[in-house]
């Protein structure tokens, strides 16, 4: 399984549709400070499943939507969605290729979708579990996250570890 | 299940220590259960001596060699439940040269079997690179993605000497 | 007092958003105080705006974009009490190119009036110094310190690349 | 006032006496991850008064004191001693060069020395109140401390403004 791409509208900064195309490998993102890399991430991790508000380095879902700047207004939806090659099949699911689209509007409401049908959050956590990808905090590490696998109390630390058993 | 635990947690242990070694170029490190009699609610505490220095918590390392001791716990770990994509945010901000050259050997043996996504400001991490995608911020405050050739990158660099 | 402290707390009020300006290159900066009518117990919150974006929370912030707050918060505070002598340890660390040029230019102006002692991985960063300092470890875990000539830096550079 | 030159012997990682001499203007420290940099700053804050353990980035006091290495014994003091030029008169004390000396043994005990004179710790900070230098969160940032500064609570950020007031 790999990722193929990457479509990101309205969630945080991405005020206009972009869309990111992956290679096998190593892809690798640069910019400026602030540009919205880190966002990109966010969004990823928040399409296949992430629901911890603050691994998402927002305090209320609504701040995921794009805030609007001085010369925009505000969006009213956040809609990122990723397309997978699964020919593999490691995801236990009987396409090919795989879209998964996660949505939230201003009022709150969520939508979500696998291959254009509606589906409910579950249906998608389902789908990463058992292949070591989406959640698990062994997966990736995010902006500044370093100290704080160090920093954690012996007891803490087991989490992850489970995460792997 | 606590057999399954203390499997598990064995193999992390040993590769831990090996990665480690590779990403230190020696020194060894340890992965230690507090409480062995009570493997379902022991915590995990970490020990490591980097090369000619003596064996001590983890709580006493640098930026940089704490920043290798985490990236040899995740890819410990990663070996043992591997994933089919890692995204990696600026985990090379507070490493040197060397440090930032053994972490980029390790990518690339694990590239094989996995794809990368890193966020990197570091010109000799970005090397490594497949493909690169630049984020920008417009004027009118929205990012915007680019797709650059992995030439570029010696462009970029000229433009802040 | 509570006099004092009010007069104290509007003159970095009043530098922070000048130097913010300076640092980002635009935008504005608010430093508020949470309970105007009690000034003595009141928290300070902090809220920024860098260009082209819009007032926010500094929770909101990127890492670099922290950065930069924190600096000049750092030398606003500094202004209104100046100290004859600064240490920064790695606080570039995560500035992108045009950052570390502007923090370059706000160190060469407290200069000055003020000794400053920084560390720093980033050659460009470097490159102010006016003495420089390299510390390594040797084979048996001892530092040492040797005075290197800022000619030095290129050497240093080369030799990762 | 400036800082003329910094001895340090047995403190962390200088298991052997090293002298730094700094600059008017800026001093820039370089060297590998582990080297001792941050060791130094430590080492200055120590001796310029610092008693809080966690910003020093140990647990006990004793944790200060080189603990050896697989080819060296442990030593069973540490001593930094700071030079410092105050033509200026701006340490309020009567000489043109100011020496200030702080020690730690294993057994816990410590001795301060200024000039060569005994005294005790509080001597050494009341030299810098007032200077701005010294003891202040403000004069120095240590490493990985920025982002502590933004994520503190706005209660607790107002410390650093009522020690500039
Ligand atoms: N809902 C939102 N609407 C608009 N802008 C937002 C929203 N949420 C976050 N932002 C902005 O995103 C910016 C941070 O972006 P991000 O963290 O991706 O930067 P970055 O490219 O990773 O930078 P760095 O290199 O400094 O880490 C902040 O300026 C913040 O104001
Ligand atoms: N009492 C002590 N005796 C011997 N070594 C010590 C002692 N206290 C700390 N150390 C060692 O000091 C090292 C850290 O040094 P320091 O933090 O100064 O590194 P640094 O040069 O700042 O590196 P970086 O660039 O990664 O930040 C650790 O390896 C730690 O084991
Ligand atoms: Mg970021
Ligand atoms: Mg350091």
């Amino acid at each position: 399984m790999f990722l193929k791409n990457l479509k990101i509208y309205g969630f945080k900064t991405f005020g206009r549709k972009v869309v990111v195309d992956f290679q096998k490998g190593i892809t690798a993102i640069v910019g400026p400070n602030g540009a919205g890399k880190s966002n990109l991430i966010d969004a990823l991790n928040w399409v296949t499943g992430e629901t911890k508000l603050s691994d998402l380095r927002v305090r209320t879902s609504e701040q995921l939507i794009f805030h609007g700047s001085p010369s925009l207004k505000p969006l009213s939806l956040a809609e990122v969605s990723l397309t997978i090659e699964n020919t593999d099949n490691l995801l236990p699911i009987e396409y090919a290729e795989v879209n998964i689209t996660r949505r939230i509007y201003r009022d709150g409401t969520s939508e979500f979708f696998i291959n254009k049908n509606k589906c409910i959050l579950k249906d998608i956590t389902n789908l990463f579990l058992g292949t070591g990808a989406g959640r698990g905090a062994y997966a990736s590490m995010r902006q500044g996250e370093i100290d704080r696998i160090l920093k954690q109390k012996p007891e803490e630390r087991r989490e992850i570890f489970e995460e792997a058993a | 299940s606590e057999e399954l635990f203390h499997q598990t947690f064995n193999r992390i242990k040993v590769n831990f220590h090996k990665i480690f070694r590779r990403l230190f170029d020696g020194g060894k490190a340890e992965l230690n259960l507090t409480n062995p009699e009570n493997v379902l609610e022991s915590g995990i505490e970490i020990l490591v001596q980097p090369p000619s220095k003596a064996l001590q918590n983890e709580a006493l390392l640098s930026g940089g060699e704490a920043s290798m001791t985490a990236i040899a716990l995740l890819f410990a770990i990663f070996m043992v439940k591997p994933s089919p994509f890692c995204l990696l945010d600026e985990i090379d901000a507070a490493l040197d040269g060397p440090n930032v050259e053994r972490f980029k050997k390790m990518l690339l043996e694990f590239r094989e079997t996995t794809q990368f996504l890193i966020i990197s400001h570091n010109i000799n991490t970005l090397k490594v690179a497949d493909a690169l995608y630049g984020i920008s911020m417009e004027e009118d405050g929205v990012s915007t993605a680019l797709s650059l050739d992995v030439n570029e990158l010696e462009k970029l660099k000229k433009k802040y000497e």
